[in-house]
């Protein structure tokens, strides 16, 4: 079955369209079979690699207030055929006032995957920067959470609030859900500051180590995204890293923190 | 009467809050009363001036939901006497449900400021990243816009959509907002990235230059906001750049664009 993982954080900026973008684009360049979903009504994932929003017949608007499957809305990205992309539209931004009055709301996600025979391994999503409703319908349909995290004190202070949101989900809607990882990005070597807040996460981490909380047995990947002009600056052109300038240090660290990933969730 | 600037920019980490502490702090520094308001539910304004969310008996939340008005809710920011904070706490999350059967939802924070006769000359108020109803609140009251922007391709994109919810907003509930200028933050001087997106803007605002849009007078300010690590580690203080490190660039900077704002707005 796809293992689904939500990539989230809801302060703004942090990388989690970055990451998704070329993190999903490696893992499925390594021959992982790889669906990445955009959640977030700026459509950046789906900019990101090359997809103009509103062109696809179905896509992830259609997928929580439609009849739309999965299967249906994704498309393969064009260079790598192990790829597949559930793209968005400005429209996803109505979804919270449409499903306003369904009682199932938070769960429309979780039908359209839990159970559905998909033909991928991974299923990453990408969040908006907010713990809206389309973030908890990515929260109650995952199985893992990633963090991207830039270590500024800003960024790490609502981890906490990010947290007791993932809880309140596995209390609720979704027992199993666990914290995988947190990707340190936009990670400025030699700062005091980088130090600093990525002490202070240990700490935190370490202090919840032998609980049951879904944080618990989070890890903090050893390879961190550091700054590089060029992940900005492929965006712009619909590629991912790895397409735009593969030997760039932004291509390096994403090609290793994908070993890391695999290294962690295991290939088949 | 008060000045009422929004700073909005749905595109997350793009320096709203670091923008609005700080030129808050420098305005009300060259002793022009000002106040700023924290309408995020993150509450990143109120910590990176110090405060600590909650504590404070009225605040932005109490402003929206109850008859607490803007001066109750507003509190003296140590060290700055011409500084006023009206601070945020995580409740204000709930605000969006819990004035979603109001009518007048919209015009909230409208009623409270717009007629009121209030002590300051400008109010400032620090938006969240997205197009709720906590940013379309602060659109409904506020005469003009400030647009935070960093140079890269994916804040560039949101761009329009920002722009056409303003238009919006003025074809409704607010006839006379404008966008009174765009602020370069974060900027890498020397990559190619920031002068095409530079470059870009330019060219789309003079394509208006004529028009009755909202943003056919706006201003690209001239002074750009470098990337400067000690931006990033003043709100773990709670400090503004001025108290952390006055000599800093992000001091400088924030310095020079004060003056500039000044200038356009005129002082009083
Ligand atoms: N390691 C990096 N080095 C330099 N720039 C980066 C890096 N990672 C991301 N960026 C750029 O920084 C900006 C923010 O990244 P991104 O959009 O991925 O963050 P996000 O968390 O998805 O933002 P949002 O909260 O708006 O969804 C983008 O312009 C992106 O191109
Ligand atoms: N010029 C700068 N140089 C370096 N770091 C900066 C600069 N401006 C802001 N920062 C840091 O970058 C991060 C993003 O800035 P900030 O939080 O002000 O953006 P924002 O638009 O308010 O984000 P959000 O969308 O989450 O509200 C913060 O950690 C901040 O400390
Ligand atoms: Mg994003
Ligand atoms: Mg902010």
């Amino acid at each position: 079955p796809v293992r689904t993982i939500a990539v989230i954080n809801q302060k703004g900026g942090v990388g989690k369209t970055t990451t998704v973008a070329n993190l999903g684009w490696q893992i499925a360049g390594l021959g992982q079979p790889t669906c990445v979903m955009d959640l977030d009504p700026q459509s950046h994932l789906t900019l990101h690699l090359g997809v103009e929003p509103g062109v696809n017949p179905h896509d992830s608007y259609e997928l929580l207030v439609t009849e739309t499957t999965a299967s249906q809305a994704a498309l393969q990205v064009a260079g790598n055929e192990n790829l597949w992309l559930i793209p968005t539209r400005i429209d996803l931004a109505a979804a919270e006032t449409e499903l306003s009055d369904h009682e199932d709301r938070h769960l429309k996600l979780r039908r359209k995957i839990a159970g559905q025979n998909l033909p991928w391994r991974f299923l990453m999503i990408d969040c908006p920067p907010s713990l809206s409703l389309l973030t908890l319908n990515a929260l109650g349909a995952a199985d893992d959470v990633l963090i991207p995290l830039q270590p500024h004190f800003l960024a790490l202070h609502g981890l906490g609030k990010l947290l007791n949101t993932i809880l309140m989900v596995r209390q609720g809607i979704n027992p199993t859900i666990r914290v995988a990882g947190i990707i340190l990005c936009m990670y400025e070597t030699g700062t005091k500051l980088a130090a600093e807040v990525v002490a202070d996460l240990h700490e935190f981490l370490q202090a919840s180590r032998n609980s049951d909380l879904p944080w618990a047995q989070a890890k903090v990947f050893g390879q961190v995204i550091r700054r590089n002009i060029k992940l900005a600056e492929c965006p712009g052109h619909g590629q991912s890293i790895f397409q735009y300038d593969p030997h760039s240090a932004g291509a390096q660290d994403y090609s290793a923190l994908t070993g890391q990933f695999l290294e962690l969730f295991g290939t088949e």
